[in-house]
Parts: C-alpha cells; sequence; structure tokens
C-alpha cells in the first residue's frame, strides 16, 4: 500500500555518482595485501602476460573443464595431506605469510619432512645435509630433496603454477 | 520473490565462522587459504 | 590552502624517496634504520617543526598519491585495470607504510595519545582529499586511491604487535568516525569501497569478535544504518537499477555474514536497523529478524500443538540497544500518552493518537514511521510489565481490556491503509526468537484478528504475514508460530474469510502457505 515514491534531487544525484562508480567496481586485489615474493613485486619486470594473472585474487580464467570454484574442505589440514609434496614444496615457498603456506608447512612436518630454520631448506629427517658449504650459504635459495625434483625435472615434470592456483 | 540467499557464494551450512574467509560484499566465492595472511614463523619468509 | 613557498617540491622529493626506499630491496621494508633516517631527513627539511607542517605534509603527499593514481588510470597504453593496479599500489602501499611507521614510533613507545592523535590526523586529512576529489571530480571521481589507502592502513595497524594491540580500540574507533563521515549518503561515489571496508574480513573480525565486552558494537551498527539509510530511498522503489542491485547484493551479503557469525548482533540492534529499512524491503528485513541467540534452541514452528506459552524463554525481554521512550516525540505526546496508560484517559487521547503519527497528506509518506515504531513498542513492553506487575503473564485473556490494547484497537480501526500496514509491520518487526516481546505481539497481532470488526482489517493482517513468508527465506521464528496459529487455530475462522477465496490464485497461494507450514 505504500507505493513507489519519486526519488528526491539529491538521491537522483547520489544514484548518478553511485552509477559512475559502479563503472569503477573495486577489484578484488584492491582489499589484499601484496605479498612479498610475488613476481609482480620487481614493477619493471612485469610484462604484458604476467602482471594481470597474478593480483592476488585474480581470477584466473581456466578452461572450462577445470574446477572452477574451491573444493569442499579445500582449507584442511586434511586436504593439504592428500596433496603430492611437489605441490606442498610449491605452496610453501610460493604463498608465504598466508594460511595455505601454514598449512603445507603442517603436511609436510606430517610427512616428516623437517624446514631447517637456519639454512631455510626442508629435508628428510633421515636426510640432513653432511656438507653445508658456502654454496648453500648464500642466497636465498631453497633446496628440497633435490634429486628427486631434478629427476622429475629429467622426466619432463613442470610446474604451471597458473593453473595450480 | 526476493533472491535465494543460498546461492551468493556463502557456504551458510558451515560450522565455522565466515568472517574470516569472507572475501568481499562483490565475490561470488570465499576467500582461499592463499589469499588470507596468516603469522606464520618468521623463518617462513624467504622472499 | 596556502602552503609555504617550497612545500610542494620538498614533499614530492620525500615521498619519492620513501617510495624509492619502501621497494628497494635491499634497504627491506622493516628496517627500521632506513625509515629513521627518513625521518632525519623530514626534519632536514623541516616538515616535523609545527603541527601545521605536519598537516600540510600529509595532505599534499596523499594529494600526489591520488595524482599519480589518476595519472596510471588514465594511461591508454595498458587498457587493461589489472594491470594499472599494481603501479597504483606501488605508490600507495609505500605511503601507507610511512604513515603507519610513523604512527607506531611517533611520540614514546608506551604514549599512546600522540599515536592515537596522528593517526586520527592522517584519516582526517585522506577523507577530507577524498570529499574533495568527490565533489570536485564527480562522476570522474575514482574510488581505488582512497580505498586502498583507508583498507592497507587498517592491516598495517592491525598486524599482531604489543604498540598495536595496545591502541587497537582507537584505531577502531577513528575508524568508525572515518568511516560515517564518508558515509554513501555523503561520498555516494565512494559507496562500494565504503562497503568493501566495513566489511572487510580483517575489519568485522576486530570490531565484532576481537574487540573485548562487545564494545565496538554500536559503532558497527551505526555504519550499518548508514549503509540503509543511504539505501532505503532506492529500495523504496519496486524496479532496482543495477548500481542499487550491486549494492543491495553486497549487502545482503555482509548481513548473511552477520546472521552466521554474530547473530546476537543482529539481534541487539534489530529495532535500530528496521527503522531504517523500507517496509517493502521484507527479505532484508527477514534476514535480520530471523537472528536468534546461539545458546537458544528453537524449538521447532512446525511441531504440532507446541505450546508457545509453555516455553520457559518467553518469559525473557529481548535486549533492546535502543532508546524507544525517547524516540516518543514531542515530550507532550509522550507524556499524553504515560497518562493515558497509567488512568486509561482521557478518551480524547485515543481520538488525537493518528494526528501525532500523520505527517502529510502525500501518498507513501504521511506517517512518521520512527514515531509509529517506537509508540508500538513503548507500549507493548508497558504492557508486559503492567501484566506482569499483576503477577500474570501474557496470553490471550491477559492482554485484553487494558489502555494498551485500546491503543492497539484504535490505532487499528483509525488509521487509513497506509498507516495501518506501518502500524502493522511495526508488530510483525517484533515476531523473532521466542523472548517475551514476541509472544506478546503474536498475542496482540491475533488478538486484533480476533476482535476486528472489519475484514479489511483482517485482510491487512493477513497481508501483512503473507509477505514475510512468501519471499525466500529465511523466516523469522515468531512470524511462522503466529501464521500457523492463525491457520490453524479454529477460533479464527481464517479459511472462512473471503479475501481467503476472492481469487483462484490468492486461495492457492494461501494453501500452499499452509501446506509449508502445517
Amino acid at each position: 500500500p505504500l507505493g513507489a515514491i519519486p526519488l528526491l534531487k539529491e538521491h537522483q544525484t547520489q544514484f548518478q555518482l553511485m552509477e559512475s562508480a559502479f563503472y569503477h567496481m573495486p577489484h578484488l586485489s584492491d582489499s589484499e595485501r601484496i605479498r612479498p615474493g610475488w613476481p609482480f613485486e620487481k614493477i619493471e619486470r612485469i610484462d604484458v602476460n604476467m602482471g594481470a594473472r597474478y593480483l592476488p585474487r585474480t581470477p584466473c580464467p581456466t578452461p572450462a573443464y577445470y574446477i572452477q570454484s574451491p573444493l569442499a574442505h579445500s582449507d584442511s589440514l586434511e586436504f593439504y595431506q592428500r596433496l603430492a609434496t611437489e605441490t606442498l614444496f610449491f605452496v610453501f615457498y610460493y604463498m608465504e605469510g598466508t594460511k595455505a603456506q601454514y598449512l603445507a608447512a603442517k603436511a609436510l612436518k606430517k610427512q616428516s619432512w623437517r624446514f631447517h630454520t637456519k639454512y631455510m631448506m626442508w629435508f628428510q629427517r633421515h636426510e640432513e645435509p653432511k656438507i653445508i658449504n658456502e654454496e648453500y650459504e648464500q642466497g636465498t635459495y631453497i633446496y628440497f630433496d633435490y634429486e628427486k625434483w631434478g629427476q622429475r625435472k629429467k622426466e619432463g615434470f613442470t610446474f604451471e603454477y597458473k593453473y595450480l592456483e | 520473490l526476493g533472491q535465494d540467499l543460498t546461492a551468493l557464494g556463502l557456504n551458510l551450512n558451515s560450522p565455522d565462522n565466515l568472517y574470516p574467509t569472507f572475501a568481499g560484499p562483490w565475490a561470488e566465492h570465499p576467500c582461499r587459504p592463499q589469499d588470507i595472511d596468516f603469522h606464520v614463523p618468521p623463518e617462513y619468509l624467504i622472499n | 590552502y596556502e602552503d609555504p613557498p617550497g612545500l610542494v617540491e620538498k614533499t614530492d622529493q620525500l615521498l619519492r624517496d620513501w617510495i624509492g626506499i619502501y621497494h628497494s630491496q635491499h634497504q627491506g621494508r622493516d628496517s627500521t634504520k632506513a625509515f629513521s633516517m627518513f625521518v632525519h631527513q623530514m626534519n632536514v627539511y623541516g616538515i616535523l617543526k609545527t603541527d601545521d607542517l605536519i598537516t600540510r605534509f600529509f595532505r599534499l603527499s596523499t594529494q600526489l598519491c591520488v595524482e599519480t593514481v589518476y595519472r596510471v588510470l588514465a594511461e591508454k597504453t595498458n587498457p587493461s585495470l589489472s594491470l594499472l593496479r599494481p603501479k597504483c599500489y606501488h605508490t600507495l602501499d609505500a605511503f601507507v607504510r610511512l604513515v603507519a611507521l610513523l604512527v607506531k614510533h611517533s611520540g614514546d613507545a608506551n604514549n599512546t595519545t600522540t599515536k592515537i592523535h596522528l593517526l586520527n590526523k592522517v584519516l582526517g586529512i585522506v577523507a577530507g582529499c577524498l570529499l574533495q576529489d568527490h565533489d570536485t571530480r564527480i562522476t570522474d571521481f575514482q574510488q581505488l586511491p582512497y580505498q586502498r589507502i583507508f583498507t592497507m592502513l587498517f592491516l598495517e595497524l592491525n598486524a599482531p604487535e604489543p604498540v598495536l594491540e595496545a591502541i587497537n580500540f582507537h584505531v577502531l574507533t577513528a575508524y568508525c568516525h572515518t568511516l560515517h563521515i564518508l558515509r554513501p549518503s555523503k561520498a555516494a561515489g565512494f559507496c562500494y569501497a565504503w562497503l568493501e571496508l566495513v566489511s572487510h574480513r580483517v575489519f568485522m573480525g576486530r570490531m565484532l569478535a576481537t574487540s573485548p565486552q562487545q564494545k565496538c558494537w554500536p559503532l558497527y551498527a551505526q555504519l550499518l544504518i548508514d549503509l540503509f539509510k543511504y539505501l532505503a530511498p532506492f529500495l523504496r522503489n519496486a524496479e532496482l537499477a543495477k548500481p542499487v542491485t550491486m549494492l543491495y547484493k553486497g549487502t545482503l551479503r555482509v548481513l548473511l555474514v552477520l546472521l552466521h557469525d554474530f547473530p546476537e548482533f543482529l539481534c541487539d540492534y534489530h529495532y535500530g536497523f528496521c527503522d531504517v529499512i523500507p517496509p517493502n524491503c521484507i527479505q532484508m528485513r527477514n534476514l535480520i529478524l530471523s537472528a536468534f541467540p546461539r545458546n537458544m534452541r528453537l524449538p521447532d514452528p512446525f511441531t504440532p500443538n507446541l505450546k508457545v506459552d509453555m516455553l520457559q524463554e518467553i518469559s525473557y525481554g529481548p535486549r533492546i540497544l535502543a532508546n524507544i521512550a525517547m524516540m516518543i516525540t514531542p515530550p507532550q505526546f509522550k507524556k499524553d500518552l504515560d497518562s493515558y496508560l497509567k488512568a486509561r484517559a482521557p478518551v480524547t487521547f485515543l481520538s488525537e493518537l493518528r494526528g501525532n503519527l500523520q505527517i502529510s497528506n502525500n501518498p507513501g509518506v504521511r506517517y512518521n514511521v520512527q514515531l509509529m515504531n517506537a509508540l508500538i513498542l513503548y507500549v507493548g513492553t508497558q504492557a508486559i510489565a503492567y501484566i506482569r506487575s499483576k503477577g500474570l503473564s501474557p496470553n490471550m485473556s491477559t492482554i485484553a481490556h487494558s489502555a494498551h490494547m485500546d491503543i492497539f484497537q484504535n490505532l487499528s480501526v483509525d488509521l487509513d491503509t497506509e498507516g495501518r500496514y506501518l502500524y502493522l509491520n511495526a508488530i510483525a518487526n517484533q515476531l523473532r526468537y521466542p523472548n517475551s516481546h514476541t509472544h506478546y505481539f503474536s498475542c496482540t497481532l491475533l488478538y486484533l484478528f480476533a476482535e476486528a470488526n472489519t475484514e479489511a482489517i483482517q485482510e491487512q493482517i493477513t497481508r501483512v504475514l503473507l509477505e514475510r513468508l512468501i519471499v525466500n527465506r529465511p523466516h523469522p521464528w515468531g512470524l511462522l508460530i503466529t501464521f500457523i496459529e492463525l491457520i490453524k487455530n479454529p477460533t479464527y475462522r481464517f479459511w472462512q474469510h473471503e479475501f481467503v477465496h476472492c481469487a483462484p490464485e490468492i486461495e492457492k497461494l494461501f494453501e500452499s502457505v499452509a501446506r509449508s507450514c502445517m
């Protein structure tokens, strides 16, 4: 019974402003901190293809037959424990400072991997490196079960992490 | 009549709180673990 | 602004230096050494000499950053917005980092006052720049730079650090004040970013979950009321334009998160929210009215022979965090109301009632809705107290033949259709989870139906209930039990009324709702 009420002048003006804002909707990444380590951190190195896809929470167009929405319970430790070791290492190194990294670390520990804080690398408990030399000291590269990784690389296995995300 | 509120991308049956993974009023999906800041041990922050 | 000569250039230079430091790898973002050197440089430039210069520095810095963003966004070479964003963040994040460090280190370590003072100053400056930009650029206004500054600064100031924990309540308060100043009705071009800020998971978590003793709840409620007030004129009309639909859907999402995670918050502030939500916004209002305390087990409203008046919960009044009595104006009217409730006289009070509520003759805006709502709830709570004072509890017989029921029955008869719709809505807005208000107003509505001397009143009571039932869930518990009682209890002879059978589709509608309720 109240019927429609014509908008007052003031409201019409507000609507115009809202409408123009509507065409500049916030992007999901506007509310997210840029994490150190993402490639686009070095702005000058962004090229046309990379930057666009690696802003936080930028939807990544993947083929339609890929899973399009987060899997149920994909934020649980149980889920992470079922991921492959390589995947866990990938998550650990490329999603630092996030809950994903935390869950990956927990899952790796459950697989008896140990993170060596001083040398910032993981190794299986029984495979503690015998020799830690200059090379390992230098830089921030992180080694993990290098032989296995090397072997997999030889077999042509590579990460296409844009799909993984 | 009205919206189907179960189709707004929120897991209303979740036993856990929604706000920690709430991705914002315009998002169709909640935040994923890799979207959410987490206070990890400093030595994990390698880059 | 009459900035002293050279200040713009100095600020620009300082800002560039800082952005360089911020992004340089070897300085590292957290190195306090780099920061203290920079502060020294600010001193050398004389920026920190007076409060006024500090204010100008922040204003100029904000404007320089914002101008940079506008320039980047205007670049035609990279049309894709998501390519441009990292460049915008590049400048904005660095500036925010500087502000955060200055706030954290201003004054000596445990002196919170200087920190909060500086934070309020900066937030005020950024808000001022935003409003000026909003009024100047109008439809060319961009939300991005301001949203980014506010969001990143909030995340910086909510990092788990002792010095920040000590000032967190003040940070939240300062933010709420700023967001209130920038509320959509003041900066409509910022409304989407505003809602994103208000519903950011970290902001929501801090405001509603971690702040002790729910101290921030009133502040958050105020922000939601700002949002509802802004939306109201646009939601009053059936056709929603896309920009309104977007904002409305976003609001529903936020309310769903609140309903799921903080139902007590919605319970406590439901009155203030319903006061500003347009009466035709049935689903959104249902969402708020459906909230019930998490420790409460709701009996299934569909259980046959549910004895509502045996439920223990109906003897407890819900928390209403609004001063209803103060909303009854003018004071003379309140005085007359109280005297009528006490003495059930003079009768002229009843005949003048409508005059107090009506404010114009224009259809759709004839009545003072806030006053109507306050009157209904006030009379209802007085009625409950009155019945209790006689050692009784509210039920279909104890609510009758009282000054309170006089007022309700008078309104039923005296108001026109529009007024009665608002009045019945005010009653239906109290049909929530099991509590004394739900029970009293449920009985009152049914009593008014049973005692109505014209079918028009009965039909309108039915319409008000029905329109709340035919929208998508959720439906408030009190609404369901009231409607079920109405259609099942033979005393109301519901199915014998002509309006139930006035058209095949109406009849079918009733039957389908009845089926789903029975």
